[in-house]
């Protein structure tokens, strides 16, 4: 739970070794959805998450959450957003 | 200042006449060219073959001035997740940065239309990534793209300019950074240039921004053009470089290219300084394409110039660098860094050595030389890693103190950082230091300066501090190249010359009493020369004749001007500032204390309906929809009638037959089959719709074999119940079956399986008949079939 005003979006990065089929087997697992690799970064994958609210105040329980305790899953981090001013 | 340089280049873009910043040949008024910019072009430099991408909010890339060098393989719209980086446009025209930053990079040359680009060769693209939320991901994926085929990618933006926020790189874009600088350009590292920050009137400091203060971003400040500091202009040890910008009204200002195929010269903060550098840099990596992302900030720090840039804080270090919190090494130069450049060998690999000293602030280094893989003997970075906690981060300044005696300030007070997080292992950077040796003792000076606003006996605790030097084990210049300076203009002054400089920090003489009243004083004149010994004011007084009074030009917080009586009176108890005594006449509130803006009454909550906005203290309307908020108007904690809640947003309870689709927010319709939903399917039904029978977990039109058609609790409609075990049809529910599965027969309506029981003799038949096994559900397989065949 965030205690700093954060707000929770229902994107995941995920660093899973194996290649991009086994990240689609991971996403699937947990019903996200693998929308590729991150940047230039390998290992780590964008997931998507349709049925998580877009924004919200709180990181939300659900089912979805088991995929931090994946054995195939070497990290993850639901995404917050990071206020960010034009100068 | 030059005036109309005999040899300038003219060309037909209408707004060239405009931009002073890169020549001299309006005839009627002296200008500033001393980024030499048109003395680089003269040279052959114009940004050919060299790409850069502007990370914002896109870029207009039909634009007259851009679209002859706009580059699809520099563009991408993490945005919209497409390969067209084309702002979006609305009334407001909120998307214009991009576009403005992109024009000072490379707008197309002599095409009769607006400006003329700094690399106005250069391939040009954008990536739009600011107009969506940004999280780390987004950050990441944007300095990633295509780093072998992208030189230099430009930013102007950042966390909040607002003095009290302390933000930076995620996880994954610190990683894309460090890729970035080990494989972009094939090895030789990408150039991340960026603006240094705008919150100068919020008494914002640039260490604060994790961006701009990374080693691995050029952070570039600003000046006007009489090389004053801007209003917007944030200090701090990071700063690298300064380009002219906008600065006070009757300053020139930079012309660049604006959406809808527009021209602009309206007001620009740091933002546009990132891209005049990126566009220099530009010319640089023509000149020479081997540079790597070091080579370009030695560079930088080797031919950037103090010039007539005024700050009080100009020193120089033990390796000759003249440097400034507020100018970084002083003003751009375009020509010297072509020069320097074109006969440049690349400086050795970094080095890079961390110590922790061990509970002192003083730690004493041989540059790690006891290891040749970290020797750091000549200094480029210096890192300071702090874990401090603190009751107000405000209150805190931080200075390092290299052993040759160069003091950086890291960070200074902030008035309005009132957090009490310290700092977690936040990374202060300096490049004050350069080219110094790192032997010897450096001192971490922590001051800790309590406002009014805390306890000043609870001190803060620095926990932890490690001190990272950057650097190389040799010199990073060819001996040659000390002496090879073109023109003079690159070499750093001699102490001499230093000497002769002006002392900015001249004391003034202090003005004497001669009998004259205080300027506060009135007519009736004045028994002393301060403003307590007025007696009349010209404005207000403050006090009363037991405490005495004082004249002041405005009053103090807590009290308003009576100018009917020339008098400071206390506001209402609770108002900060007021127009009057009354409780209902308060403007601000003191702290702790919220203005409810409905009545203008000072108090602790906000009614319901209204947030407490923390920064002007005051009660703010929550969203309409929202019936009460937390911290913004839009995040909601409960909703209005008519809505309910969804994470932080209310959104519209939906009507039957239709559900919250929480991707698109809006109301979606259901199924066909469903009355009420939660999703778009068919298994999303909660209720069914009329003629629909609900069968699990959807809905049907009549009961699929193995169901029978019976009212749900309640009895409001029906639905398709199970029929009992083993059972293919039956008519109702409990033994009403009428047909069962294979392997089981029909006995008494029930199915039992066909198999016999090996041991129903009459005495176990008989326990099974007394104690009316066959009709209790777990026992009816229990050879009832056997003991009913048997009679």
């Amino acid at each position: 739970v965030s205690g700093h005003g954060d707000v929770y979006t229902n994107h995941w990065a995920v660093r899973v070794t194996g290649g991009p089929q086994q990240a689609d087997r991971v996403a699937a697992k947990y019903g996200y959805v693998n929308l590729g690799q991150i940047g230039s970064l390998d290992h780590h994958y964008h997931f998507h998450h349709s049925r998580v609210v877009r924004r919200a105040a709180y990181s939300q329980k659900g089912p979805h959450r088991f995929i931090h305790m994946d054995p195939e899953v070497e990290w993850a981090q639901q995404q917050i957003i990071k206020p960010r001013v034009k100068r | 200042f030059t005036q109309n340089e005999p040899n300038s280049v003219h060309f037909n873009d209408p707004k060239w006449s405009n931009m002073w910043y890169i020549h001299c040949n309006d005839r009627t008024s002296p200008c500033r060219s001393d980024m030499n910019v048109m003395a680089a072009w003269q040279r052959g430099y114009t940004g050919k073959n060299v790409v850069v991408t502007i990370m914002d909010d896109g870029i207009e890339r039909n634009h007259p001035d851009l679209v002859q060098n706009y580059d699809h393989l520099a563009s991408y719209d993490i945005n919209g997740n497409d390969h067209d980086p084309t702002p979006r446009y609305d009334f407001r025209n909120e998307n214009i940065h991009g576009t403005r930053c992109a024009g000072e990079v490379a707008a197309a040359a002599n095409n009769s239309h607006c400006i003329v680009g700094i690399a106005f060769n250069a391939r040009i693209g954008g990536i739009r990534m600011l107009d969506g939320d940004v999280t780390d991901m987004v950050e990441a994926k944007s300095l990633g793209i295509r780093p072998d085929y992208i030189d230099i990618y430009s930013a102007s933006w950042g966390p909040k300019d607002d003095g009290k926020t302390v933000d930076g790189p995620g996880p994954l874009t610190k990683q894309a950074f460090e890729q970035g600088i080990k494989r972009g350009r094939k090895g030789l590292g990408s150039i991340f240039v960026w603006a240094s920050g705008n919150g100068g009137r919020q008494g914002d400091h640039c260490s604060c921004d994790g961006y701009t203060s990374s080693i691995y971003t050029i952070s570039i400040s600003s000046t006007t053009e009489h090389g004053n500091r801007p209003w917007y202009l944030e200090a701090c040890s990071s700063i690298i470089a300064t380009t002219y910008s906008s600065g006070e009204f009757n300053e020139r200002r930079i012309v660049t290219t604006d959406l809808r195929h527009r021209c602009t010269d309206s007001h620009t903060g740091t933002s546009v300084s990132a891209p005049i550098v990126a566009g220099i840099v530009a010319l640089t990596l023509e000149a020479n394409r081997l540079l790597t992302w070091r080579d370009v900030q030695h560079l930088l720090v080797k031919t950037s110039r103090p010039v007539h840039l005024k700050a009080d804080d100009w020193k120089t270090n033990a390796a000759g660098h003249r440097v400034s919190h507020l100018y970084g090494f002083g003003l751009v130069d375009a020509e010297a860094m072509v020069v320097e450049a074109s006969k440049w060998t690349t400086v050795p690999p970094q080095h890079i050595c961390t110590q922790i000293p061990e509970r002192q602030t003083s730690i004493n280094t041989t540059g790690c030389s006891e290891n040749p893989g970290q020797h750091v003997s000549y200094l480029e970075h210096v890192v300071v890693r702090v874990i401090m906690v603190h009751q107000r981060r405000g209150d805190l300044e931080i200075n390092l103190i290299s052993p040759s005696g160069t003091k950086s300030q890291l960070l200074a007070k902030r008035q309005f950082d009132s957090s009490n997080e310290g700092f977690r292992n936040w990374e202060f950077m300096s490049v004050h230091f350069w080219g110094e040796s790192a032997e010897g003792t450096w001192t971490l000076e922590v001051t800790d300066t309590p406002s009014k606003l805390r306890n000043p006996e609870v001190l803060g605790n620095l926990k932890e501090w490690t001190l990272i030097l950057h650097g190389t084990s040799e010199h990073p210049y060819q001996p040659h190249r000390d002496q090879d300076s073109h023109n003079g203009t690159l070499e750093t002054p001699s102490p001499e010359e230093i000497l002769e400089e002006p002392d900015v920090q001249e004391e003034k003489e202090e003005d004497e009493y001669q009998g004259l009243c205080h300027s506060e004083c009135g007519d009736q004149g004045c028994d002393g020369p301060d403003a307590d010994h007025c007696l009349n004011c010209i404005h207000f007084s403050l006090g009363n004749l037991r405490s005495s009074r004082t004249c002041v030009s405005h009053c103090p917080l807590g009290h308003y001007g009576d100018v009917a009586s020339h008098r400071c009176r206390r506001c209402f108890k609770g108002c900060e500032r007021c127009v009057g005594r009354r409780a209902d006449e308060c403007v601000s509130c003191r702290r702790g204390l919220y203005l409810n803006t409905v009545n203008s009454s000072c108090d602790h909550t906000c009614p319901l309906g209204y947030f407490t906005e923390e920064s002007q203290r005051q009660c703010e309307k929550c969203n309409d929809k929202c019936q009460s908020c937390v911290r913004d108007a839009d995040r909601c904690t409960s909703c209005n009638e008519g809505y309910s809640l969804a994470g932080m947003t209310c959104v519209p309870e939906c009507t039957n037959g239709t559900f919250f689709h929480l991707e698109e927010m809006t109301c979606t319709s259901c199924h066909s089959s469903c009355r009420t939903c939660t999703g778009p399917g068919q298994e999303d039904c909660l209720q069914c719709a009329d003629g629909f029978l609900q069968q699990d977990w959807g809905c049907v039109h009549s009961c699929s074999p193995g169901y029978y058609s019976g009212e749900a609790a309640g009895g409001a409609h029906h639905m398709c119940h199970r029929c009992e075990d083993n059972c293919v049809s039956c008519s109702g529910p409990g033994s009403t079956c009428v047909q069962c599965k294979d392997g089981y027969s029909l006995v008494s309506r029930t199915c039992m399986v066909n198999a016999s029981c090996n041991n129903a003799d009459e005495v176990f038949c008989e326990m099974v008949k007394s104690n009316r096994l066959c009709e209790k559900k777990l026992y009816r397989q229990f050879c009832c079939r056997t003991c009913l065949m048997n009679g």
